[in-house]
């Protein structure tokens, strides 16, 4: 079956590096940088890639969608529209397929979850963050997280994920929440408080192995004064981020997708 | 005597940070965390804050000019006109003051140097930092600091300074130079050769004493895998900015400010 992500930041904030660490693929080679002289572009690109990966013994066709050019012009007024547009044609796509007479084999390439890249300022969320969110919530599962918090002391974190989380709900922003049902057993109840506590997400991505001073090859930064491991759940949030996305949540976010973010917009669009 | 430093980039790059660590005196206390419902500002402000500072056995009066707002909203076309308008009308009350019959007291409130925080992208200068430099580098004299350096390994931030480098050099945007004299001896030679080489300074700052793994105290970061120094070379070069802007070349700075920009600027006014 298919799984489709997409990824929204400004550039630098690590998002190529993440997705290579989460599916424990180099997705994204290294960037082939370009001379100062090149010309920069103007506009939001939409880039997609796709990879056959295995998790938990499934085998599954993965698509990222990555947006190249959000957020990083000097005015970035439009910069969420092409993604708009792009999520939107994929349900327009599905619903074409739904509405053929034979519709045995209908392809699955609407976005099911949308990773927003916050930059880790340590201050609130930026206008930018705030606009997107706002034109994206009710399309698309939205899965904040603070980029590159190595950056950010312990206390630091935890200030400003409170602060992000007040932004979010001031501004009436829905995302993604780590569902809980009703007859689970008290482990999986507690796995899902466990999750839910740590959104948004604190993550550090690396795609290289470093030796820690004890001794040991971990996924990894490595700086003068230490090293930071990517797998480490006292350094970053990184393993909470792949077990909602990958291990635990997966279905959910293709159910939440299918049952009601594109009922809602078939509905309109049927009405308008 | 008088020195006025200018301190511009996005919030949340560690500005106000640097600024106390730099001159060693809480200038900027902790900022008061507005409510998200507060009104969020459009237009980048200018404020300006003194201070009685001694270096080097000399008192001096210090001004750091803060621009809050630069780069932090979705447009950001316009964000550098205030701050050009307020480095001119300080070069104009600066001319009516050279005009007066009575020219005793002179107060020099131009500034004097420009402090310019890069976001650590590790990929390249963004446009709006390109868009304010072009503007201000005949104005001002400009000094680019990398901001939270320690987000970037040593390798990455020796390939980042590079291609700053060859954006500034692109784009023909004039930076501060270290300057060079003909008769100094060897060792004043080689202490400029070591501050010009570490252009543009990748700095960290921070205002609080923690404690390192081998017990001392030091001004710095304390994250769970290590504590990095902000006086310590190995770590940054705080150390070096620090050697430039007020130990060493203060004096080229204020020349440079009234010999070559405010003469150049003062001779197209009168064209005019
Ligand atoms: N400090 C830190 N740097 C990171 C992290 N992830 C990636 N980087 C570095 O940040 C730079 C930009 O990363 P990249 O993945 O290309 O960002 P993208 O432009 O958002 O795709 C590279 O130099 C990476 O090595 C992280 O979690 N923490
Ligand atoms: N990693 C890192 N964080 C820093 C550094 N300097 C300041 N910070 C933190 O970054 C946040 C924003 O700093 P602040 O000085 O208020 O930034 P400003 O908005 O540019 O004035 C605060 O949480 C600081 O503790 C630094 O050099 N490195």
């Amino acid at each position: 079956f298919q799984f489709t992500v997409m990824v929204v930041g400004e550039s630098g904030l690590g998002k190529s590096t993440l997705v290579n660490t989460l599916f424990n693929t180099p997705l994204y080679p290294a960037k082939e940088v370009l001379p100062p002289s090149a010309e920069r572009a103007s506009t939001v690109a939409i880039e997609s890639i796709g990879a056959d990966i295995e998790e938990n013994g499934v085998r599954l066709h993965l698509n990222v969608v990555d947006t190249p050019g959000f957020g990083d012009f000097v005015n970035n007024d439009d910069s969420w529209r092409p993604i708009v547009e792009n999520i939107e044609s994929r349900f327009d796509s599905y619903l074409e397929q739904e509405n053929r007479v034979n519709r045995q084999k209908i392809m699955d390439n609407r976005v099911h979850a949308c990773l927003y890249f916050i930059q880790p300022t340590g201050h609130s969320l930026k206008q930018l963050d705030i606009e997107f969110m706002r034109r994206l919530h009710t399309k698309v599962n939205l899965i904040p997280v603070i980029a590159k918090a190595d950056t950010l002391t312990d206390e630091e974190i935890a200030d400003f994920k409170a602060r992000i989380l007040a932004d979010i709900a001031h501004n009436k922003i829905h995302i993604f929440q780590a569902p809980t049902y009703e007859n689970e057993d008290e482990e999986a109840i507690a796995e899902a408080e466990e999750i839910a506590s740590k959104i948004p997400f604190a993550v550090v991505g690396s795609d290289q192995v470093v030796r820690t001073a004890d001794g040991r090859d971990v996924r990894g930064r490595s700086y003068p004064w230490g090293v930071i491991e990517v797998d480490n759940e006292e350094h970053c949030d990184f393993v909470k981020l792949r077990q909602m996305l990958i291990r635990t949540y997966m279905e959910e976010l293709r159910e939440h997708t299918n049952n009601v973010l594109y009922e809602n917009w078939r509905t309109q669009k049927l009405l308008s």
